[in-house]
């Protein structure tokens, strides 16, 4: 038997002379901490299920990556997040979308996963359904970084769309 | 976007992705991330799949489930069913992205269309915790 885990902090048209050595140390440290915490569970008979989700938190509670802490702003200067989970045992899932306030999106995925009532929720009724279950709430300056803010401005001065990764690029 | 992929020691795969969707985003706008098929597939049969990218475009493709039907029903192996969808269907739509993906045998596939993808991958053989950006 033996185990296996990957794990992506996204992908985009980034080039290497827009990354500084200084941010590319501490990606590189970033995604190390995640993959050590996601193997650590894995190496001691934990569940791909948890494993994913251990790693998938702690990539959103990293301000580096667009995803929980660290997410991109919507038009109107809030966070909308969506994540889902998914086991291959028993092709469960749990998906969330439009999703606000909550620190970690992908840990209301799970809770979805797990009950047999719903796969899919968004918006308002997420939120609400998210507070049955204790998820911890924050608000929206939580999520602000400066490096997003900037993204942000330029991206609305163009009015166009940005994947997190692009440098220059825009997407309309 | 993030995302994971991982085999367990009992042979089980899984897959999760969370996003804050494209910068400046407006009207509801939803990528692929939260729907599975698309930005999130797991089956035992098959493999794990996570995707990064634009969304409109992995929605469109159903990327994550084509993925995992390549190797159930072409019966292509993790590498033909990640190249085929990342490097030739995705390609010639303009979608630009990559995906994570894991299969049953515990064969890892990082595959990538755009400059880069942030991504890292371990293994019980494996005692190095790799990293990577750029291609």
């Amino acid at each position: 038997n033996k185990f296996a885990l990957a794990i992506h902090g996204g992908a985009g048209t980034l080039l290497p002379s827009e990354i500084t050595p200084q941010k590319e140390a501490e990606i590189n440290t970033a995604l190390q901490g995640v993959l050590y915490a996601a193997k650590k569970c894995l190496s001691e008979g934990g569940s791909a299920l948890e494993a994913v989700e251990i790693a998938v938190t702690a990539l959103e509670d990293c301000p580096l990556f667009n995803a929980g802490k660290g997410a991109v702003m919507a038009h109107d200067g809030s966070y909308e997040m969506e994540a889902s989970i998914m086991s291959g045992e028993t092709l469960e899932a749990g998906a969330v979308a439009g999703i606000r306030h909550i620190k970690n999106p992908i840990q209301l995925a799970r809770k979805i996963h797990d009950d047999e009532d719903f796969v899919y929720l968004h918006g308002k009724g997420a939120l609400d359904y998210a507070r049955d279950y204790d998820l911890e709430e924050v608000e929206d300056d939580y999520f602000f970084t400066e490096s997003r803010h900037k993204q942000w401005l330029l991206a609305r001065e163009t009015n166009q769309m940005l994947v997190d990764h692009d440098g220059e690029r825009k997407f309309g | 976007t993030v995302g994971a992929v991982a085999l367990d020691l009992d042979g089980n795969l899984a897959a999760a992705t969370s996003t804050g969707g494209l910068v400046n985003k407006r009207f509801g706008r939803l990528g692929d991330s939260s729907v599975i098929g698309s930005g999130t597939y797991a089956s035992n049969d098959s493999c794990a799949v996570s995707c990064t990218g634009y969304g409109e475009f992995f929605l469109k493709a159903t990327v994550a489930r084509d993925i995992a039907a390549h190797m159930e029903f072409g019966q292509r192996k993790l590498k033909e069913a990640t190249d085929i969808v990342v490097h030739d269907k995705l390609v010639k739509m303009q979608g630009e992205g990559g995906v994570i993906a894991i299969d049953h045998q515990g064969n890892i596939e990082l595959s990538f269309n755009s400059e880069g993808m942030y991504r890292g991958w371990t293994s019980s053989d494996d005692e190095q915790l790799n990293i990577a950006i750029f291609k």
